[in-house]
């Protein structure tokens, strides 16, 4: 199966 | 202090059903606007951003922001007690150590209240970028419904591609391989069935069939719903509540090797 990227790759924490 | 009143107070029973198997203690942000959320699963693999403008209440008076931190499937419980047709009354202090919820209903007389403790909630917030997304699908919710459900039996990944051919949603496991596509289809006279279809560059992207099972509880919310995708980005499924806000869903992409 592919493995799950994280939103905290795209979007930064403000 | 923040007091706010809605005579169709189902529509916040939807929006608590489409979030809270998702996200479990939220904290919803008042302000004079709007009603807002914004919140990713434990996993940081999904993010819910909700908004209720304030033009939705009969009455809405919000004094100072406030953040009411709240446990969504105990707000869930309490809105098992609401009736169909209940105007909803929420109401807080500036000191927001608890949320009142009022139901009343006019044709009985009723009036139920409850008083929910409030949380202090540290979440994680994410600043998503307003993006030009290279495809932007709005087709029927139930039929987006229908299909995430059909594909979970073929499988736990659903391969979302839109190419000049249409929007294929594909998934494969142990017992196969199952493909459903959609066309543009502006043609039926019920706006409700349209699928419009905005492809600047195609795109195809994996996504987990188990978060978008838990998008679709926001179906009752919306006929219909928006999917926007750019290539190696998470996807916005967008379910609108009328012109009175919205509740978004953020899916990272699963990779490709």
């Amino acid at each position: 199966d592919l493995p799950q990227s994280c939103l905290l790759a795209y979007y930064e924490s403000r | 202090m923040f007091e706010a009143r809605l005579a169709n107070g189902n529509i916040f029973k939807m929006i608590v059903e489409s979030i809270r198997e998702l996200v479990v203690d939220v904290n919803i942000d008042c302000s004079t606007e709007e009603l807002s959320i914004q919140c990713m699963d434990s996993a940081h693999v999904a993010l819910v951003s909700m908004s209720l403008s304030q033009s939705a209440f009969d009455h809405f008076r919000c004094d100072r922001s406030l953040s009411l931190g709240l446990n969504l499937p105990n707000v869930s419980k309490i809105f098992k007690m609401m009736g169909r047709d209940d105007t909803m009354v929420l109401k807080a202090e500036d000191s927001a150590d608890k949320l009142m919820l009022m139901f009343e209903n006019d044709k009985s007389g009723t009036i139920a209240d409850f008083e929910l403790k409030l949380m202090a909630i540290e979440a994680e917030q994410l600043g998503v970028p307003d993006t030009a997304y290279k495809c932007s699908i709005s087709m029927p919710s139930s039929e987006f419904q229908r299909i995430v459900r059909d594909l979970q039996v073929m499988g736990d990944t659903c391969k979302i591609s839109c190419t000049k051919e249409g929007l294929k949603f594909s998934a494969t496991g142990q017992i196969g391989t199952g493909n459903i596509l959609m066309r543009q289809n502006v043609a039926s006279e019920k706006e409700e069935d349209h699928v419009t279809i905005d492809m600047e560059e195609p795109v195809e992207l994996n996504f987990a069939l188990r978060y978008l099972n838990f998008f679709t509880k926001a179906t009752p919310l919306s006929p219909t719903v928006i999917l926007k995708m750019s290539p190696g980005l998470p996807i916005v499924i967008e379910y609108p509540i009328e012109q009175l806000g919205h509740v978004k869903y953020y899916l990272a992409p699963k990779m490709e090797e």
